[in-house]
């Protein structure tokens, strides 16, 4: 078990500096190993394993901690670590609901290439309101809801959706 | 293998029968807000087997199961069923499609159903554990947490990595 | 100041349930008064006021609470009641950091029409990446990082932004 | 009154010296992901006295001021000017025009000015409680906090009809 985490986390990472390059046109990214705090009245707790911690430069930055990141650069960023994971072992079906929501133009290009890529090996649910995402999409409902409350669900043709924005 | 169908009835603003037919590939979701776009998200990890939690806004079982609107009398059942393509047998049974199927009371009681047999939760997950569909899956964003990784402990971010090894 | 808290309570809540009505196209909302939760040893603490607990009802639906309303259904329940206070007692300055992204295409449209009547008495100051926001200006700054990593500034007219989607 | 003009130099990102003026409407702000828009609103904030949090993202004094990037040093002050219309009498001082400086050094040290004359942060505190700006006012809406209000406890949301009485 040890082995297959530590050659998983390996993977992982290397995906997520890529991902996280490729997003950003540049900086680096990466995950590191870190012994979990130990409290003084702790008994040397065997089992504890390591834990996690993400670093995250964008290009040119000298970033001091993730709080520092902005809205749009925190989702791209977990967006990378979340294609990173995807690449390594492929989840047969990925539900994203409107990640995109605080991505810039530009952004939601990149994100939605990315996708297409990934959509080989997974199949992808994505609720966005974005259109550069809708239009990348290979099938679209529409869900709706009548003065009843009740939600109902449509297949829609892109050329079915208004011409908006 | 991928979701090949998603049947909701019951739960949440789906009050009456819906069905989704899903593609290999990219499907995204469109509609105004409130509709009940987030809900399907919800279903899916539902039927998974989450229980009630932050992740599918529900606090208790009931909270799922239609409950009603000015027009319509509440409901006391919900019932949702992803019906999985297993051609290639990603999961170890010897069926071409599995339907796991998840059924909810006013009274608090939830049924789990495997190809229409009656099964245990413990079944439903081991099941998906050993074809990488995680409950908690990395694969399954809910709106508005799409940077909470970078928000998480480093222990608690250990266990995306053991569910991708 | 006591009169006057209940004075105000009463304006914001009125103001609330038009802001309310007119974003959702009916439904009612409310403020309402609620005593502190006591804890069995509590003395009773005669300073300590009630606090304030909000309801709301989109048109049709019943929902049980806050928890159940969808991301953009909560981001504009909220802007109705930041806009009864702004109403009530208008700040001078009010600075919205992307509070429409959660927002459909029309909701967008009826939180700046709202917004171009409230600029009658407070100034606002909106960061958004939506369209129909940023042609409801009077006037835009665009903000920009070159390669040194230095935020810089260019007030823009709406012709010099990218005819985008 | 309005805010008239902002100046920002060393704060956050902005290491150069930057203007901004506004008009009594609305004014839009928009910008690629990163490049510095909610630091205008940290600004703001930051000068009306807000101390160092979630608010304004910013753990400790060092964490505002600009900390370098690979094509330049860091800075070891940021400074912050806000400009005010007093034609109106809104503020209880006898001029047109009111200007609040924040400056704040690696030291730790905060200083801070009104109409160029060294003030305490109390003395900047009750200028704004007279004209009714508050620091934490309802008025200012920090990226990705717009539901807050929803999340609060009913003793906290008593503060905001405190401050608009
Ligand atoms: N148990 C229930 N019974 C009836 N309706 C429910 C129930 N639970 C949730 N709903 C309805 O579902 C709606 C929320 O749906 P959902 O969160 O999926 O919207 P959405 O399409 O994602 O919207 P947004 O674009 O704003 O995120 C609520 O307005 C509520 O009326
Ligand atoms: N003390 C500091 N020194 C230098 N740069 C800083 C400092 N604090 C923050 N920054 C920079 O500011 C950037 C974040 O800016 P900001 O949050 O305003 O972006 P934004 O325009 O709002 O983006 P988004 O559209 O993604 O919300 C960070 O990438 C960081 O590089
Ligand atoms: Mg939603
Ligand atoms: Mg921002």
């Amino acid at each position: 078990i040890r082995e297959r985490f530590d050659q998983t986390f390996a993977e992982v990472n290397v995906a997520f500096t890529e991902y996280f390059s490729r997003f950003f046109g540049g900086g680096t990214a990466s995950l590191s190993l870190v012994e979990p705090p130990r409290d003084e009245d702790d008994e040397v707790d065997e089992d504890s394993d390591p834990g996690i911690e993400i670093s995250a430069q964008p290009p040119g930055k000298r970033i001091a901690s993730l709080n520092v990141l902005s809205g749009g650069e925190r989702a791209l960023t977990s967006v990378a670590l979340l294609f990173a994971l995807l690449s390594v072992n492929p989840a047969p079906v990925c539900v994203l609901d409107e990640v995109d929501a605080a991505l810039d133009e530009a952004n939601v290009g990149r994100f939605v290439d990315t996708l297409r890529e990934l959509c080989e090996h997974s199949q992808f649910i994505v609720v966005s309101h974005n259109r550069r995402t809708i239009e990348a999409a290979d099938a679209i409902y529409g869900v709706s809801m009548a003065e009843d409350s009740v939600s109902r669900v449509l297949s829609l043709k892109l050329a079915d959706l208004p011409q908006a924005s | 293998m991928h979701l090949r169908r998603l049947d909701v009835q019951g739960f949440k603003a789906f009050a009456e029968r819906q069905t989704f037919e899903f593609g290999t590939g990219i499907t995204v979701v469109v509609g105004p807000n409130g509709s009940g776009k987030s809900n399907i998200h919800d279903a899916i990890r539902w039927a998974l087997g989450e229980q009630a939690g932050r992740q599918i806004r529900a606090r208790k079982t009931e909270d799922v199961i239609f409950s009603g609107s000015d027009q319509r009398r509440q409901l006391g059942t919900a019932e949702v069923t992803i019906t999985l393509d297993n051609s290639e047998r990603w999961m170890p049974i010897d069926y071409r499609e599995v339907s796991v199927t998840r059924r909810a009371h006013r009274s608090g009681e939830n049924e789990y159903l495997i190809n229409g047999q009656r099964v245990r939760l413990a079944d439903v997950h081991d099941l998906f554990r050993r074809a990488h569909v995680g409950q908690n899956s990395y694969a399954m964003m809910s709106q508005g947490l799409v940077d909470e990784v970078l928000a998480m402990r480093p222990q608690e971010r250990r266990g995306l990595i053991e569910e991708a090894a």
